[in-house]
């Protein structure tokens, strides 16, 4: 429980979550004055985490990022089973530490009932036999690719003791993370066995787990990152003309941004650009140099014809260019 | 602001993030103090204004004239804070991320 070791074991996340345990004790209360929408706990959590990190200077679990992850429930074999979809983590972001946050149910009530309703055995000494250990509940972590229809690669699985109330408990998972991410398994399930006999058709429940991951996104301090992450459309629609390649072909912004500095092989001009006076230097730039496009290819992508077509075109244009710089140096050559 | 210095210095500027369309997956904070810079750097630069050594070089330069097209030394930030952001990512999943330099605290020529 919050209060129990797996608390205390939590290097980096206990430094963003201790401070959280009256709201993980007591989620209801949290989720009573912040309204409706707080029996999403993890929106509690980050509002939580972000109220405490937003004072200057502060960093959470000693990086710049904590992302949360919403679980999708899928009932499988008759077991609750919890995705977590994590692709959206960055490239640029060292995970620090991973913590799964879930909610304990406490012991179910028939059985509770069958165990003191029964005479309590005494041993030889006279003293009532403790009563039977409580049921205990194995956590199982899968991890799996996009693309793979199998259940999974088993990541980590833990013992838990079911606290005797329900409880929000959060467990490191941080080695479990760090190992699907280097596999590139970023779609992780989640499921918690229990041993009693007859578990139950398992039904959403209000308190959802989530996980959190506390990164430190290297690419933070470069320019633009603001617009990398929080900009969600592009200043300069399709119809404008781009005299370079285009922005959105990769998949990722940070490696587009990169591949876009072109050299002087491909625009016709000379190198040592920098150096040119001041003025000449303004009244080059395009306004596509002026503020790099990190932004997110929310635009339809074309079809695969359009795409050769557009390759075409852009083929030709580049043979033109071509051609005239041909018969400039045939000119050249001939004076 | 016809009030303020003409040299060199902090202005107020508030952001609200519903004014530049990113209110829809930003949570928190919904705006913020951003400032900015503004101001001359003409030579003979106070020492208020943090003038870099190279700053002064270029505003002398100036100053003499000798060198045509040479520009004022520019009124830029000199320190910043950083600023942490509640938002939604792709997925809608709730992230935190400690944006550096988002507001100035200091301005300077440079």
């Amino acid at each position: 429980s919050h209060r129990a070791p797996a608390w205390s074991a939590l290097p980096a996340a206990a430094d963003g979550l201790q401070g959280d345990r009256d709201l993980q004790r007591h989620p209801g209360d949290a989720a009573a004055t912040l309204g409706p929408s707080a029996q999403d706990m993890v929106a509690v959590h980050m509002h939580r985490l972000y109220e405490k990190y937003s004072r200057q200077g502060a960093r959470p679990g000693g990086g710049n990022t904590v992302r949360s992850f919403r679980a999708r429930l899928e009932v499988v074999d008759q077991k609750a089973v919890y995705f977590f979809n994590l692709t959206s983590m960055q490239d640029s972001e060292m995970i620090l530490t991973a913590t799964f946050h879930f909610y304990s149910e406490p012991p179910r009530w028939p059985r509770a009932l069958e165990v003191l309703c029964k005479p309590r055995a005494k041993n030889a000494s006279g003293r009532p036999l403790p009563l039977g250990p409580p049921t205990r509940q194995h956590l199982l972590f899968r991890s799996l690719s996009q693309n793979t229809a199998t259940q999974g690669l088993l990541r980590g699985a833990m013992a838990l003791a079911p606290p005797p109330r329900g409880l929000w408990q959060a467990k490191d998972i941080s080695p479990i993370v760090k190992a699907a991410r280097r596999d590139g398994e970023l779609l992780l399930s989640a499921q918690l066995d229990s041993e009693e006999r007859d578990p139950g058709v398992p039904r959403p429940s209000p308190y959802a787990p989530y996980i959190l991951v506390y990164a430190n996104d290297l690419a933070i301090s470069e320019p633009n990152s603001v617009a990398v992450t929080l900009q969600r459309y592009d200043p300069f629609p399709a119809g404008d003309p781009e005299p370079r390649a285009a922005p959105n072909n990769s998949a990722d912004p940070r490696v587009r941004r990169a591949a876009q500095a072109t050299g002087p092989l491909q625009d016709n001009e000379l190198p040592g650009l920098d150096e040119r006076p001041p003025r000449a230097h303004a009244q080059h730039f395009h306004k596509h140099q002026l503020w790099p496009s990190p932004f997110r290819a929310l635009k339809p992508r074309p079809g695969r014809k359009d795409r050769r077509k557009k390759g075409q075109e852009v083929f030709m244009a580049a043979s033109q260019v071509l051609d005239f710089d041909e018969k400039t140096m045939q000119k050249a050559r001939r004076k | 602001q016809w009030d303020e210095p003409r040299v060199c210095s902090r202005r107020y500027l508030k952001v609200d993030f519903a004014d530049i369309g990113w209110n829809e997956w930003i949570i928190s904070p919904k705006s913020f103090d951003a400032y900015y810079c503004a101001g001359a750097c003409e030579f003979p630069m106070p020492k208020i204004v943090r003038p870099s050594n190279h700053a002064t070089i270029q505003s002398i330069v100036r100053a003499v004239g000798i060198i045509p097209g040479i520009p004022e030394p520019c009124c830029v930030p000199d320190k910043m804070n950083s600023l942490g952001v509640l938002f939604l990512d792709e997925n809608r999943n709730v992230v935190l991320k400690v944006y550096p330099n988002m507001s100035v605290d200091t301005c300077a020529c440079r």
